[in-house]
Order: C-alpha cells, then sequence, then structure tokens
C-alpha cells in the first residue's frame, strides 16, 4: 500500500514536510 | 558562508524540539511535537528514524543539521 506511511520512499517527502512545519512555526513564533 | 547559515538555521529549529535543551532530541520530543506539527505519529517516527543515521535513538544537532542539509538539497561534503 503506497499510500501507508513507513513505506520508506515516503520518507523524503515527510522529512521535508516535517522541516517545513518546523520553519513555519519558527516564523509564527513571537 | 552556506555552511554557517545551514548550522545556525538547524540549531534554531533543533532548540523547537529539543526544549530542556538537553543537547539531543529523543523520540519522547519527537511525540510532543505531534501536537504541534500538521503530522501523523507514523510520520514523525519515519523522520526521527531517518535523522537517526546511527540508530542509537538519540537526534544530536550534527544528525538533525546533516538532515537539513538534505532537505534542501546540500550535499554533506563541502
Amino acid at each position: 500500500d503506497p499510500t501507508k506511511p513507513g513505506a520508506g520512499v515516503t520518507s523524503e517527502g515527510v522529512l521535508a514536510n516535517f522541516f517545513n512545519s518546523l520553519l513555519n512555526k519558527k516564523a509564527g513564533s513571537p | 558562508s552556506m555552511k554557517e547559515v545551514l548550522t545556525q538555521k538547524a540549531h534554531e529549529l533543533f532548540a523547537l524540539c529539543d526544549r530542556e535543551n538537553k543537547g539531543f532530541i529523543g523520540k519522547r520530543d519527537m511525540q510532543r511535537m505531534i501536537q504541534e506539527l500538521p503530522l501523523e505519529p507514523d510520520q514523525l517516527e519515519d523522520v526521527f528514524d531517518s535523522l537517526d543515521v546511527d540508530g542509537n535513538g538519540f537526534l544530536t544537532l550534527e544528525e538533525f543539521t546533516a538532515g537539513f542539509g538534505s532537505f534542501l538539497g546540500l550535499d554533506e561534503a563541502d
């Protein structure tokens, strides 16, 4: 099931998502 | 230099995860981020495992920075 997380191939996108979220959080914090 | 900027930025993001300023990020720190980041627990686990290259269960600033660099498309080599 390619939509299932943890399949390995998802890591890159998830990593990007993670860092993007952190950057957004950082930018949004006072 | 680019590397300095990367390291500084990575340090800031690292500090967001490492709130107690332990100098490393454990899985518990990551699990705490679930409430604040739009990611599933499985995905955070994925992120943690892909950053934790030596697999010791702790993310050092070095590992975190390397992962951040690869996210930005930068090679680890100078």
